[in-house]
């Protein structure tokens, strides 16, 4: 995180706030409540609290402005620059101006005004950018559901340094963003796209690009915005073009950027017992689908359309030398790559043991 | 005739301008001394900017930088006052 130079902060923590003027694309009830929770973002972490007036002047003013609007930055139109704020002071200090020629939603269609208004309200509180691109002050636009939404630890420890910790008795916490090279980093889940290569880890995944090995760390939330964090099994059906993704009971089926219509569905469709409640780790090959579970692994026959018989088997009957719990798997050439912490395993299919041992960061150039 | 509009380059060389001037204080082109007008200037500020959002510092205006220049954003800048 970064404070703003020279520090600025408000004297008072009781703060008061006025809507000036709204956006003709929301109705007013919509506008406020994505403001009322966007400040809640900040005083829930905070000493901080946010009181609406509808006369007089308020600390922050808020309003909805188009072009050159009296303040030497002018908007620029549709996309570009969403809205800036200022920081803490008399006047125009602290106050928020949001770009009228918008499409402002409370959904996750471009642009959700909950997400931009509370990363304004991190400058007018005296926050400048951050450079962590899981933080709410990072410059860029990021869609995540408002109604998960949890305040990353790098803009926590930004707000509290300004204004202290919160009243609260346990300090509240929010995500750290994945480094890729961070010694201790494991994954979520692995699958191949179309060439490319999916480490899935919390709200993230890292795409790997298949002849310049360039990797880039991106939200789930930017391509498949109705997709749950935390996926904890993936595996590539290259034969459709599809790539399924597990989390506890539920499977979904993506095209590319598109979820299959239909999804999520249970798990029980492959012919799980019940018992079964989520999936570790899953890879596809000449058809048939192995599926990891704890230390066990089930194969099923996607011609037959049915698990086959005599699964679960022990994993090390299967493969020998991968004997503990699987985190993720995914298939290249003729060998599976199975990653358990942060070490990751290559097992060749053709001479049936493991040839190499590395780390799992390696994937992502560490 | 030349197709109306920028080529790729001109058109590249706007948007970096545009935006180093907007969130890493390149002065605007009519104000820039000599010195400033120097392209080394323009390069600092390009790998500033590279610096800040974790790419390559090439200070040059690659693919990935043109890239992340055109993504939807704050107007704050993202260096100084």
């Amino acid at each position: 995180f970064m404070l703003t130079p020279g520090n600025p902060k408000w004297k008072q923590t009781n703060l008061t706030y006025r809507i000036i003027k709204y956006t003709t694309q929301l109705s007013e009830t919509d506008v406020e409540a994505a403001i009322k929770e966007a400040f809640q973002v900040w005083s829930d972490v905070s000493t901080l609290t946010f009181t609406k007036i509808s006369q007089g002047e308020a600390d922050i003013e808020i309003t909805f402005v188009q072009g050159d609007h009296g303040d030497n930055s002018p908007f620029d139109g549709p996309n570009g620059i969403l809205a800036h704020a200022f920081q803490p002071g008399q006047g125009i200090g602290g106050d928020a101006h949001f770009d009228a020629e918008e499409t402002w939603t409370t959904t996750s269609s471009n642009y959700n005004l909950f997400l931009v208004a509370a990363h304004e309200f991190g400058h007018s509180l005296g926050l400048a950018h951050s450079t962590d691109p899981g933080a709410l002050m990072y410059p860029n636009y990021a869609f995540h559901d408002p109604s998960t939404y949890n305040l990353p630890q790098d803009d926590i420890n930004g707000i509290q340094t300004i204004y202290g910790p919160s009243n609260n008795p346990v300090q509240p916490t929010g995500p750290t963003t994945p480094t890729a090279c961070d010694p201790r980093l494991t994954f979520d889940a692995i699958a191949t796209l179309r060439g490319e290569i999916l480490f899935f880890k919390d709200k993230y995944f890292w795409r790997r690009h298949p002849q310049l090995g360039m990797v880039e760390l991106n939200f789930i939330s930017l391509f498949w915005p109705s997709l749950p964090d935390g996926i904890q099994a993936a595996y590539e059906e290259a034969d459709k073009d599809l790539v399924f993704l597990f989390k506890g009971c539920q499977y979904w089926a993506l095209r590319g950027y598109d979820i299959e219509q239909g999804y999520p569905r249970v798990i029980l469709d492959y012919g799980f017992p019940s018992s079964v409640q989520a999936i570790d780790a899953a890879v596809y090959y000449r058809r048939k689908t192995y599926f990891f579970v704890k230390d066990q692994i089930w194969r099923y026959d996607n011609q037959r359309q049915s698990m086959e018989p005599g699964y679960p088997k022990s994993i090390a009957s299967l493969f020998p030398g991968i004997g503990s719990k699987i985190d993720a798997v995914f298939q290249q050439n003729h060998v599976f790559l199975f990653f358990s912490g942060q070490i990751y395993y290559t097992f060749d299919l053709g001479a049936h043991r493991v040839t190499r041992v590395r780390r799992s960061n390696r994937w992502l150039n560490c | 005739f030349p197709v109306p509009g920028a080529s790729p380059k001109e058109k590249n060389t706007r948007i970096v301008q545009d935006y180093l001037e907007k969130f890493y204080q390149l002065p605007p082109k009519g104000f820039r001394s000599a010195r400033q007008n120097s392209s080394s200037v323009i390069v600092e500020k390009l790998k500033e900017m590279q610096r800040f959002f974790g790419l390559n510092e090439t200070g040059k205006p690659d693919r990935e930088t043109l890239e992340m220049m055109q993504k939807p954003r704050c107007g704050v800048p993202d260096s100084g006052d």
